[in-house]
Parts: structure tokens; sequence; C-alpha cells
């Protein structure tokens, strides 16, 4: 993903249950987008990156120098989004489960 | 309707009984009733934001059919139900054939060309009864009973009045139950791999029956140490040996943040640093091991 910009951001990422093996007892989906996110948080922070007010100050007291260690924030996801899935039980009852912040929606800095 | 047989632990359950025969298909027939009905539920509440039953999980369950005292009883293994899942209402699902004649068409008049045809039943649908048994009078937990292998089962009995009904024959039409419920864990961290993930990567020895098959069948030897308090609470190791005397017990400071274990995976010295060997002495007797002197000199000069 070389073309991927530079700056934290959502990248792509499908994801086969069958890659991870858990195609055995998930029923349905097969794959989900659940997208990811990377990139830097490097001062100064655009505001396309979503900064947070704390990942601002972080990022003004690292590029200052005025605290040593402080690192960049980091590009975290910021919304996401849920994923029903069907599956078996133990018993092999189909079950039916929505999970929360199963893909990424947006990323930010945080 | 019928009250809780869950207790008010539970959450309130609703239970309808649902006539779904009439609605079905000769092709649907042939199908598993319940994989159908939760794949139609799926493809429901799939959708961002749709929540199965104001809940997070509906859960399904197939009758078991035992004679009991000659009567058909149908058994529902309620085991895998979580305690952290609250129930919010469940609904029964049974398939019913028709005991009546066969519905007559009435013949449409020439003189009546607006009026439409109808089909008319010529008597009243059998009349069904849902009966819950319990071994206890307690009404908390009517129809629920403690299996041999100490399972939550429910039992339930289909009363059509009928003085010798027989035995059901076995049909792909049995019944089954829906429980909807919000799980109160589904919010934890990691909830999908306590849910979903039916093996230990980090396990040694046999897969547990119903693990993956193309997990690897070798022997895999646990190389991590015994996991700690610290580390399944997602926080650094290492960091209950903080002085007792600290004073101010939130406040880390930077030495006490990385002892122990991470002492040991510092790279190795360059030879210039190895020059101030006696220095480092001096810092390995002093409270601050893990700070850079030269800015600690930069900082006293500001």
């Amino acid at each position: 993903q070389w073309a991927e910009p530079r700056v934290c951001s959502r990248r792509y990422l499908k994801v086969d249950f069958a890659d991870i093996g858990w195609n055995e007892w998930i029923i349905l989906p097969k794959s989900f987008d659940a997208y990811y996110c990377a990139g830097v948080c490097e001062f100064p922070m655009p505001k396309i990156v979503r900064p947070s007010n704390h990942a601002t100050i972080q990022s003004i007291v690292r590029a200052v120098g005025i605290v040593p260690g402080i690192p960049e924030p980091c590009c975290v996801p910021d919304k996401m989004n849920s994923l029903g899935v069907l599956f078996l039980d133990e018993n092999r009852n189909v079950v039916l489960k929505v999970y929360p912040n199963m893909s990424v929606e947006t990323c930010a800095c945080r | 309707a019928h009250t809780s047989p869950f207790g008010p632990s539970r959450g309130s359950c609703h239970l309808a009984t649902t006539q779904s025969s009439h609605a079905i298909t000769g092709a649907t027939r042939q199908a598993d009733m319940v994989a159908a009905h939760m794949l139609r539920l799926y493809e429901k509440y799939s959708r961002r934001g749709a929540r199965p039953g104001g809940g997070n999980t509906v859960r399904s369950f197939r009758a078991r059919l035992e004679m009991v005292d000659q009567k058909a009883v149908y058994f529902f293994n309620l085991t895998s139900m979580q305690d952290s899942e609250m129930i919010l209402s469940a609904t029964f699902h049974f398939y019913s054939e028709p005991r009546w004649p066969r519905a007559r068409e009435v013949p449409c008049k020439q003189w009546a060309k607006n009026v439409s045809c109808r089909l008319l039943p010529a008597g009243l649908p059998t009349h069904q009864q849902l009966l819950f048994r319990s071994l206890s009078q307690n009404t908390a937990t009517q129809g629920l009973l403690r299996g041999a292998d100490g399972e939550l089962l429910l039992s339930a009995q289909l009363d059509s009045g009928e003085k010798a009904p027989g035995v059901p024959s076995p049909s792909p039409h049995a019944p089954y139950i829906l429980i909807y419920a919000d799980d109160l864990a589904i919010s934890e961290p990691n909830s999908v791999a306590v849910t979903l993930q039916r093996y230990d990567p980090f396990q040694a020895g046999d897969p547990e029956p119903g693990a993956a098959p193309n997990s690897s069948a070798d022997p895999r030897v646990r190389r991590a140490t015994q996991a700690t308090g610290p580390l399944q609470a997602n926080e650094l190791p290492g960091l209950d040996e903080r002085p007792a005397h600290a004073p101010h017990a939130q406040h880390y400071h930077k030495h006490e943040l990385w002892p122990g274990p991470f002492r040991t995976l510092k790279p190795r010295p360059g030879r210039k640093d190895r020059r101030k060997k006696g220095q480092d002495v001096f810092m390995a007797s002093s409270r601050v091991l893990d700070f850079d002197e030269k800015t600690m000199q930069k900082a006293r000069r500001k």
C-alpha cells in the first residue's frame, strides 16, 4: 500500500473468517470489511486526522521537546461499526450476535 | 402469553405462541426451519444500528422429543445461555398440521362477477394448548428442569385435547424457541474472542473437540511465563512493585514505571557507555535508575 497517505488514515482490510480458523462455526458473514488505522500523527496535525484536544497538547509538548520521552499521538479507530454474526454455539444451536466495534469507520490521532 | 419461566433476575420474558405453519411454502418446508428463521433475522439485523428485539443476541434452541407418561414432551437444552445474557423475550414456534377438512371454493356465480371468489374453511382449526411442566411448584422456574448432567432444560407439551394424539413423527418442523437477549458482556474487551474463539492459540496439547481442523496438530510448547494479574488486566507488569511509601499513589514517576523484567531487556550498552561504568554504579544505587542523567542535568540548568 505504497500509495496510501503517510498521515493517519483508514486503510482497507478485508477479514475472511477462514483465515483465522473461525469458519467452522461462523455461518455468516464469511468475511467482512474491518479496515484498520495507520499512519503518522506528527506535528502539526491537520484537521483531517481529527485530533483530540489531548492529542494536540501532547503533539505540541513533543514538538517543543521540553519533556523527554513523549511519543507522538497514536493513530487509532475513532468511529466504529457493529457487525452481526450468525454462528453455531457449542451445542450447535444457531446464534445471532451483534458485536459492537467490529469495523472502523474513521480514524483519529488520540 | 406466558409468565416468565426465568425468574425476575433474568428480566421479563414474554413467550408468544406462533403458528408459523401456514406461511411456510413448499420449498422451505424441506429446509431446516430454525436455520431459515435465523437467516431471516440475520438479514434483518445485519443492517447498521439494528438491534434484534432491543438487545444484541438471539439464540435458537431446537426441541428434543421424548415420551413421558405416554405423552410427547419437547425438551429444550438452554445450557448455552450465558449469565451475562439478560433475556428480553422469547418466542415459541411450532408446526401444526391442519386438521379441518380442505377448504372449499365458493362457486362464482355469473351474476356476481364483481364479487371476488373466496376460500371458506369448513371448520375451525384445532385448539392447541402449550404446557410447561415442572417438578417443583415454583412459578419462577415453571417448565425448567435440571438434566442429569446439570443441563438447564425447558419442557414443553403441545396439547390439542385429543384423547389419543399418538406419537408425533420426527419431522423437520419440530418446535423451536428463539430467545432474544441483551448480552451485557458484549461491550467488554475481547468479547468477540470469548464467544467466537473456540481454542486457545497458546494452549499446549490437544485441541478441544470442535476446534478448527486447520489448526496445527503438532504439540506446541507454551513459551510464555505464567500470566500474572497485571498482564491480564492490561496493565504493565511490575507496577505493583512501586514503593508503598510513594507520596502520591496515582502519580507514576518514570523510574517507578519500568522496574523488573524490562531492565533485562535493555540493549547492551555501547563501548562509550561502558566507560561510564562508575557512573552506572552510582545510578544503580540511586532511585533514578532508568532516567537519562543528561536530560536531568539539562533540566536542572533550566
